[in-house]
């Protein structure tokens, strides 16, 4: 293990945390049946 | 938790769009969901043809979908930040027809739902459903199930769970997003009664003595032994979780004459695509000159398998640990593979070759594989630091690597990355490297590729992938990148996730088997799957129809797996052609009717579609009949004979 610093470009931190759905939704300010849920219309 | 009304079953395969507005990386992650669907159920998918019902995946609002099948053609929502294969398998087994674990009725004797701590009319999240309504297809309570909510879901205080199980233990694991735990596979493989699946050929552990019906080769005169774990040879199946268990095959080199050799050949298979992947764990504790070689025998095209042919050898070296092997066969006919065993030099010799762990599957072998060994010694240490793996090689020939920080910035979590490596090819290939799928997957090394839970990540390389410096990541990286001298060769920066695993993910399971972590890479170009989608139920002008044709099949080929399927995967029986309750059987491809025989009727043509009467009864009836005539007509004459 290369301790202390990233010595390389590779070692840096870039991209995404992974969130779950619940949270996903609930950003995107959706609220649905248990959380991901489409109900049907006539089952709404 | 499935519905327990079966008007909302699929039938297989089922029709699928990819609509346009989906990131390119969402579809080849569906893609990959399809894959696992294939490899561990019966479930299949299919690029819609104008069928009344299917499954239009596309990128709206948030990650959902409906539940079962709605006979009507239905969305399915993979939206910003749901493109990860376990979020896809989550959405499409709610279109199979399943709900959350956590409302199953008897929930409550397993979870505690902390309804003080839901944020306010959030509540309906946790309902709970009738028995009348949904069955648990008679399978436990599953804390593993992908289908599960985390505990932290719908919270009021961000430190403050609002489910929780009944056995703390499984606290970390409800929510999981690895895979389709081994639960939720027997329940979708109950619901549509699946007895195969499409991907999956052999898989053994040699733990039975049968030795999942592999024989020893008969043209030789050693045999491989089927040996018990000792002190100094362990199997690789539970390697480390017990003492003297577990068994594999072994070869003893140490003895005998140079070039003695034993074969263990497998059952004989029947492939459906035309690459196959054979993956195994082996050692060879031997002499530097053992040699372990795979070779595939093939029909003849006579029916026999017997066509030879030697696919890879692996060469002995001083590491006497076990090692994962991938070989690609690319069968097309029925067949079976063979693993030779070869002496080196038995005087030099004090051990021998070892094989543990087969699996056997119609996909493709990963184009990259990473061990880092002595894992959960490095996780022990506190460092804030990374390792960086070797260079590896797309099918392109783009030249990448992976970089792995045992402890991210995230407390008890692993980061895994992705990067780019100059390489001998970067002067003729494309630059900057778009729309390639990085697939990166840490390997749960469990001996049955059904029961594994492996963690798979991807992204798709873009134009908005950035470094601080403004800089294209997926440029050149002799340009964008950093030289290292590990490699003697240019690292670009990576792009990954923070929080790819859990430390106390990998400690369960079988990640760290021998203490070895294992992981997968993929670099594919998946520029292709740009434009997949079909118009529905097209209604236009013949020249429209036709254009649209030629879409939905140029968008069939596009997506599906890269792999050919046979021409006899369509099964020729089905629907069943045969008539008068004929059984059908195929033949070389064609279907070939057996037709039903009655004590006085048969049936025959090529459809069984012509009734006839057995040549015995049909004697003894016109026999009969003729004798009755002449008998009659004897009577009558003799009756007439007597009134003169």
């Amino acid at each position: 293990v290369s301790d202390g610093h990233h010595s390389s470009e590779a070692g840096a931190d870039a991209g995404e945390i992974i969130i779950d759905i619940p949270e996903i939704n609930l950003a995107a300010g959706l609220d649905l049946f248990q959380g991901d849920i489409l109900l049907p219309q006539n089952e709404r | 938790n499935a519905l327990r009304n079966e008007t909302y079953r699929w039938k297989f395969p089922i029709p699928y769009i990819l609509g346009d507005n989906l990131d390119l990386n969402a579809k080849g992650v569906i893609l990959q969901a399809f894959e696992m669907f294939r490899l561990k159920s019966c479930v299949d998918f299919k690029p819609y043809e104008g069928e009344e019902t299917y499954i239009f995946f596309k990128k709206e609002i948030g990650c959902w979908s409906m539940v079962g099948n709605l006979q009507t053609g239905q969305t399915l929502s993979i939206g910003e930040r749901c493109d990860y294969r376990a979020i896809v398998e989550h959405e499409i087994l709610h279109a199979l027809g399943f709900y959350h674990e956590q409302s199953r009725m008897d929930r409550d004797d397993y979870v505690t739902i902390w309804w003080d701590q839901i944020i306010t009319d959030k509540e309906h999240n946790f309902v709970k459903y009738d028995d009348g309504y949904i069955t648990d297809l008679n399978t436990p309570y599953d804390y593993e199930s992908v289908m599960h909510y985390a505990p932290f879901s719908f919270n009021k205080n961000a430190s403050i769970p609002t489910i929780t199980a009944k056995i703390p233990e499984f606290d970390d694991i409800i929510g999981q997003r690895l895979d389709l735990s081994a639960i939720d596979l027997e329940r979708l493989n109950r619901m549509y009664n699946c007895t195969s699946t499409h991907t999956f050929l052999d898989h053994c552990s040699f733990e039975s003595e049968n030795i999942c019906g592999m024989i020893q080769g008969t043209r030789n005169d050693l045999d491989w032994v089927h040996q018990l774990s000792a002190t100094g040879q362990q199997d690789h199946t539970i390697s480390g979780r017990c003492r003297d268990a577990g068994y594999f095959m072994y070869f003893n080199t140490s003895s005998g004459q140079a070039d003695e050799v034993a074969v263990l050949e497998s059952r004989i298979l029947y492939p459906k695509r035309t690459q196959q992947c054979l993956q195994f764990f082996y050692k060879i504790t031997g002499s530097l000159s053992d040699k372990l070689i795979i070779w595939l025998k093939e029909d003849d095209g006579t029916g026999n398998v017997r066509k030879m042919r030697k696919i890879q050898t692996f060469q002995a070296d001083n590491d006497h640990n076990w090692k994962i092997a991938h070989v690609t066969l690319s069968a097309q006919k029925k067949f079976r593979y063979l693993f030779q065993g070869l002496k080196g030099n038995p005087s030099s010799s004090s051990g021998g070759i070892a094989i543990d762990d087969i699996t056997l599957t119609e996909t493709p072998c990963p184009t990259a594989v990473w061990v880092i060994r002595n894992f959960s010694q490095i996780l022990e240490k506190p460092t804030s630091g990374f390792i960086e793996s070797p260079r590896f090689y797309s099918p392109e020939g783009y030249g990448f690597g992976i970089t792995l920080q045992p402890h991210s910035r995230i407390s008890g979590y692993t980061r895994v990355a992705f990067h780019l490596c100059s390489g001998e090819n970067d002067g003729v290939l494309e630059w900057p490297a778009l729309n390639r799928q990085a697939v990166l997957t840490v390997l749960d090394q469990d001996p049955d590729v059904s029961k594994r839970m492996s963690s798979s990540k991807s992204f798709t390389t873009s134009k908005d992938h950035v470094s601080p410096g403004k800089t294209l990541i997926w440029d050149k990286p002799s340009t964008a990148g950093i030289f290292d001298a590990s490699c003697n060769c240019y690292r670009s920066l990576s792009w990954g996730w923070t929080n790819f695993i859990s430390h106390s993910q990998m400690r369960r399971r079988s990640f760290l088997k021998n203490d070895d972590l294992i992981i997968f890479a993929e670099f594919h170009d998946i520029t292709h799957l740009n434009y997949t989608e079909v118009p529905v139920k097209p209604q236009q002008s013949s020249f429209m129809e036709d254009l649209t044709l030629e879409r939905q099949k140029r968008a069939a080929q596009d997506t599906e797996p890269i792999q050919d399927q046979l021409p006899y995967l369509q099964d020729p029986c089905d629907p069943n052609p045969c008539q008068n309750d004929g059984i059908c059987v195929s033949v070389k491809g064609r279907a070939s009717c057996r037709c039903p025989s009655g004590q006085a009727f048969f049936f025959t043509g090529e459809r069984c579609q012509s009734m006839q009467i057995h040549g015995n009864i049909l004697g003894i009836t016109v026999g009969g009949i003729a004798g009755t005539i002449v008998l009659t007509i004897v009577l009558i004459s003799m009756m007439a004979g007597r009134q003169r």
